[in-house]
């Protein structure tokens, strides 16, 4: 067999205007995990062990919406999701509802081999974590200016629209909202064209 | 989102993918990604991880229906992701990437665009934003 590797960082409506720093950025970035995906499986890791790896330093970088540069809730927390599987065996590991655990992926891999359950959420999942010994960190550790004014962006926004708060809050679970349109708001929450592309 | 396939040179093929959903979620809400066979799915045939609004991934049951349309259709990856990207899903919501258990990579989406990289043992290697 040859080995075979993909990895993403996001999709969305993401604007061609973006600054070519950014750019460039964003595709530095994704080359080195993709390098680092690419050196393990030359050194014949496992498909699992090459997975959770390059997942973990995506994760790692603010660039992307997992882990460190995750995106704030209604009330400003964070909480993080990820989920694992093995293709022959199918068996699974997830988790949801992280607010301290630097790398998710790792915790659902460990619900994977460590329990005999498939998905752990919330305080169970950070008991869980306790238990197992994973790193942990504060939420300033997740916290980036990114994410911040995204999240103020977002709430300025929906403010500012003229439909009832019960019809704005979730356009997409809201058929009878106002915004007409999906360039409205863009996958990231922002204005879609008349800002900068600031992440997922 | 982030997320990996990768299929090593015993065949094995494994998804993973990892989130912290989208901005202004509601405290509480559960996306695609832990949700085996939505955001994230691997079996015998292909790894698929999925990116975008979750809601419409997890209506569309996006990673287990690549799989179900290679299995119960024969189709080879780039047809069934093409039919869940193009026919199955909202246009505008959704992004994937998949490797086969053959070692054929896919990568596809609806929306403007998808942070994404590939490489395989052949010297195949693409990063893309567009």
């Amino acid at each position: 067999m040859k080995w075979a590797i993909a990895l993403h960082g996001g999709a969305g409506d993401i604007s061609k205007d973006m600054p070519l720093q950014k750019k460039e950025e964003v595709e530095t970035a994704l080359s080195q995990c993709l390098q680092l995906g690419i050196s393990a499986l030359r050194d014949s890791c496992s498909a699992m062990d090459v997975a959770e790896l390059v997942v973990r330093a995506l994760e790692d970088n603010p660039l992307f919406n997992a882990g460190r540069g995750s995106v704030l809730t209604t009330e400003g927390t964070i909480e993080m999701e990820a989920s694992i599987m093995d293709g022959p065996s199918r068996k699974c590991g997830a988790v949801s509802g992280l607010t301290s655990v630097i790398n998710p992926i790792s915790l659902a891999r460990l619900v994977m081999e460590k329990t005999p359950h498939v998905y752990l959420a919330f305080a169970g999942a950070e008991m869980f974590a306790r238990q197992q010994g994973v790193a942990t960190a504060e939420p300033k550790y997740f916290l980036t200016e990114k994410s911040t004014k995204q999240l103020h962006a977002v709430q300025q926004l929906l403010a500012r629209q003229t439909c009832s708060s019960e019809d704005i809050t979730y356009k997409e679970a809201q058929p009878t909202c106002k915004l007409e349109s999906s360039a409205d708001v863009s996958l990231n929450g922002t204005l879609s064209g008349s800002q900068p592309f600031i992440g997922e | 989102t982030v997320g990996c396939v990768v299929i090593d040179k015993l065949g094995h093929c494994v998804a993973a993918t990892s989130t912290g959903g989208r901005t202004n979620k509601m405290v509480g809400r559960i996306g695609d990604t832990p949700l085996v066979g939505a955001g994230n799915y691997a079996n015998h045939l292909c790894a698929v991880s999925a990116t975008g609004i979750g809601e419409y991934i997890i209506r569309g049951m996006v990673g287990h229906n690549v799989a179900a349309i290679m299995e119960y259709k024969g189709a080879s990856l780039a047809e069934a992701v093409t039919e869940v990207i193009d026919k199955q899903v909202e246009q505008g919501t959704t992004g994937l990437v998949a490797v086969s258990s053959s070692g054929e990579l896919a990568m596809a989406f609806n929306t403007t665009g998808m942070y994404r990289a590939a490489a395989d043992e052949s010297g195949y290697y693409e990063v893309g934003i567009w």
